[in-house]
């Protein structure tokens, strides 16, 4: 089936690490960086990858949709809108889908996920951040995650998610929430509330093999000081990133698409 | 003496910190956050900090100036207009005292440095590093260093200290050069050569004493895969960056903000 993520933060959050670790795949080719001389772009601009993948047995079309240059320019008004323009275009593609005589086919290429890359200031949401979600968390499954989470240390992160989550209560921004399901197995329900403790994940990518101090090879980032290893709980909350966005909650995200966000957009637009 | 530092650079780029591990003093105290609900500025503000501390046996009076603020807005325009003001005023208070019939005593506070932290995005200059530099580096010393460069491999660090002089040099900014003297012994010489081979520093920030795995006790951070050390130069610039700041440059820092810079806008300011 189709599975279409979004990916948003300004350029260096190590946004396309993030995205070939999440995929085991090399998914973002290494960017052949601009030169200085190059003319930059102006506005953000909104490109798709495509990628057939199998994740649990399961063939997966995958498409990522990339969004380079939000936050990136020295006036960031409105950056928000080409991205909001894209997710109601799907949108609209859905309906238009809907609408047809012979419905057998319909290709849902609605955003079913928005992971959205917090810089790890260790302070709070900048402004951006809250004008970003607070234009699309009606219109989008919204996962913020800190980027690069190896800048901050376990205490540092704990105050960083506690400020985030009360900036978010603060200014009304709903974000995905893992569901909790009273009808499952202990074992399901304490891995979905571990699974929420987390958020907003912190979050570390790295798709080269390093070696640690103790002779293990790992995904991970190599420093004179030790190993980062992306797949170690300890060390970052990738894992957890993996379980809720590909493993566990897949269906879930796509349900809350189509039933709860694409439902109101859709009412919203025959009424008016 | 007085020496006046500016501090530059948006919000979470551990400048405080920095100053704090510069001058092994709590010139900033952590500061208390904002709530959520706080009302943000919404220019650019302009702060002073003085302190009185000794370096090497020499009484010193130091003034940082702080920027809270720049490149922290959705819309950053003109964001290095209130900065470049200040440092103006600052000449023109000098000038003004110059010009006294009575000139026995004149304070110089004009800034003799600006650090401006670059955010370690791994990829090149961002557009508002490039505008406030073309703007700032015919007015003031400017030292750019890599902000919390632990974020940062080995490989990393070398590859964007190209990149950020490659952008430097095409856009024809001016940042301060470490001046070697032909006449100085061989060990001077070498050292300005290694201090000027750094630049842009990679530095670390930190007051807190934690210890390392071989249990000895230094300033640095404490993560789970290891501790990084701000003293130590396998781990960063820190100490470099301190030598040309305090012990090697400041007398030239201040002569060339006196000779050079200060003169060339007197000229400019005389003329028109
Ligand atoms: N410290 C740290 N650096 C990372 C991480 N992920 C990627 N990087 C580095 O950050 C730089 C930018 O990464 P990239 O994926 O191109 O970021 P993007 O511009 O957001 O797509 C590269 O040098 C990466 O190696 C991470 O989790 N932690
Ligand atoms: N990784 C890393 N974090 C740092 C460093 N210096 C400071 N920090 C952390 O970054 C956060 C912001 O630091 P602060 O000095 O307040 O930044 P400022 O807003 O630029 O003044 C705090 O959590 C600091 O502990 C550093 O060199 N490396």
């Amino acid at each position: 089936f189709q599975f279409t993520a979004m990916v948003v933060g300004e350029s260096g959050l190590g946004k396309s690490t993030l995205v070939n670790t999440l995929f085991n795949t090399t998914l973002y080719t290494p960017k052949e960086p601009l030169p200085p001389s190059a003319e930059r772009s102006r506005t953000v601009a909104i490109e798709s990858i495509d990628a057939d993948i199998e994740e649990n047995g399961v063939r997966l079309h995958l498409t990522v949709v990339d969004t380079p240059g939000f936050g990136d320019f020295i006036n960031n008004d409105d950056s928000w809108n080409p991205i909001l323009e894209n997710i109601e275009s799907r949108f609209d593609a859905y309906l238009e889908q809907e609408n047809r005589v012979n419905r057998q086919k319909i290709t849902d290429n609605r955003v079913h996920a928005c992971l959205y890359f917090l810089q790890p200031t260790g302070h709070a949401l900048k402004q951006i951040d809250i004008e970003f979600m607070r234009k699309l968390h009606n219109k989008v499954n919204l996962i913020p995650v800190i980027a690069k989470s190896d800048t901050m240390t376990d205490e540092e992160i704990l105050d960083f998610k506690e400020r985030i989550l009360s900036d978010i209560a603060h200014h009304n921004i709903r974000i995905f929430q893992a569901p909790t399901y009273e009808n499952e197995d202990e074992e399901t329900i304490t891995e979905a509330e571990e699974i929420a403790s987390k958020i907003p994940f912190a979050v570390v990518g790295s798709v080269q093999q390093v070696n640690t101090p103790d002779g293990r090879q790992v995904r991970g980032r190599a420093y004179p000081w030790g190993v980062v290893e992306v797949d170690n709980e300890e060390h970052c909350d990738f894992v957890k990133l993996r379980q809720m966005l590909i493993r566990t909650y897949m269906e879930e995200l796509r349900e809350h698409t189509n039933n709860v966000l694409y439902e109101n957009w859709r009412s919203d637009k025959l009424v008016s």
